[in-house]
């Protein structure tokens, strides 16, 4: 188990919910 | 309406979470020390994670308001122009769906299009700066995402996947504001997304702080480390000051009454999760 992938991909996600209201 | 009641059930997960996970795990580690008051070093951990949230949403609501404050021209007024410019006509692909929502009361709106524009040109610089404000509140609310999420992912996987997921039921309408927000500061569609996935950097860099300060590299050792309690202070303020208020509006009683039972969910799940 590696939790700075985790945190890195899960940072990314939440970031990512920025660009939602284009869908 | 359902979103709501996910932010209801994200509520009860971050104060079980603190309250039974968190806060208990951070002052066991504490007992170590004899010397100390067994959790100052916690406690004061916890209120700077308060503080610095509440802080960062001081500073820069002001601007966020100021913002909303300055309204977009009405549709009629937008309808007007349009038709002004057009001689009258409205153009194919610029009819009432868009931005009117066929709402808009053409016939009886007086020519007042020269003036509005005018009017409008004095309020843009205003709030351009607004939006660049926006954005940067907005980058600093990702890092301490990004601080929370590393943060608990440090401490377990399990904890990073429910930090993860409940930050991202909150960020989702807050985002899709800070859109909005842009789109009315001036930027286009496709400027407001890369600023946006800028701002996802700055998660990135949190998530990346948090483990570097962390210190450490295996979950046991983080247990002590000053995230847990940090990471605390952030969840608690994100669930009793910033989505907690706005539950607390809702007026339909069976709304409600599904919120709090969201709410006593999250927590009963945390609760036997913790057990």
């Amino acid at each position: 188990y590696t939790p700075w992938v985790f945190s890195l991909l899960g940072s990314m996600v939440i970031g990512l919910a920025g660009i939602l209201p284009l869908i | 309406k359902f979103l709501k009641v996910l932010l209801s059930f994200a509520v009860g997960g971050l104060l079980g979470d603190v309250f039974l996970h968190l806060l208990p795990e951070a002052w066991e580690g504490e007992k170590n020390t004899p010397s100390e008051h067994p959790s100052l070093r916690s406690g004061l951990w916890v209120l700077s994670g308060i503080l610095i949230f509440t802080i960062v949403e001081k500073i820069f609501s002001g601007y966020t308001n100021a913002d909303e404050e300055n309204p977009q021209p009405k549709c009629v007024e937008i309808a007007n122009c349009l038709l002004r410019k057009t001689g009258g006509k409205i153009p194919d692909g610029h009819n009432n769906s868009e931005g009117c929502a066929g709402a808009c009361d053409i016939e009886d709106v007086p020519n007042g299009c020269f003036l509005r524009e005018r009017e409008q040109k004095q309020k843009e610089q205003p709030k351009k700066v607004a939006g660049y404000l926006n954005l940067m509140a907005n980058s600093i609310d990702n890092f301490t995402h990004g601080l929370a999420v590393a943060g608990s992912f440090l401490v377990s996987f399990r904890h990073g996947v429910l930090a993860t997921f409940a930050i991202l039921l909150h960020e989702i309408p807050h985002e899709v504001g800070d859109f909005a927000i842009l789109l009315r500061s001036g930027f286009s569609r496709w400027d407001a997304a890369r600023a946006q996935l800028l701002t996802a950097g700055a998660g990135l860099l949190g998530a990346l702080v948090a483990i570097g300060g962390s210190g450490v590299t295996s979950a046991m050792e983080a247990r002590t480390s000053w995230i847990m309690p940090f990471t605390a202070g952030g969840f608690l303020h994100i669930a009793l000051v910033t989505v907690l208020p706005d539950l607390l509006k809702e007026e339909e009683k069976v709304e409600s009454i599904k919120q709090l039972l969201a709410l006593i969910f999250g927590i009963l799940l945390m609760a036997l999760m913790t057990a």
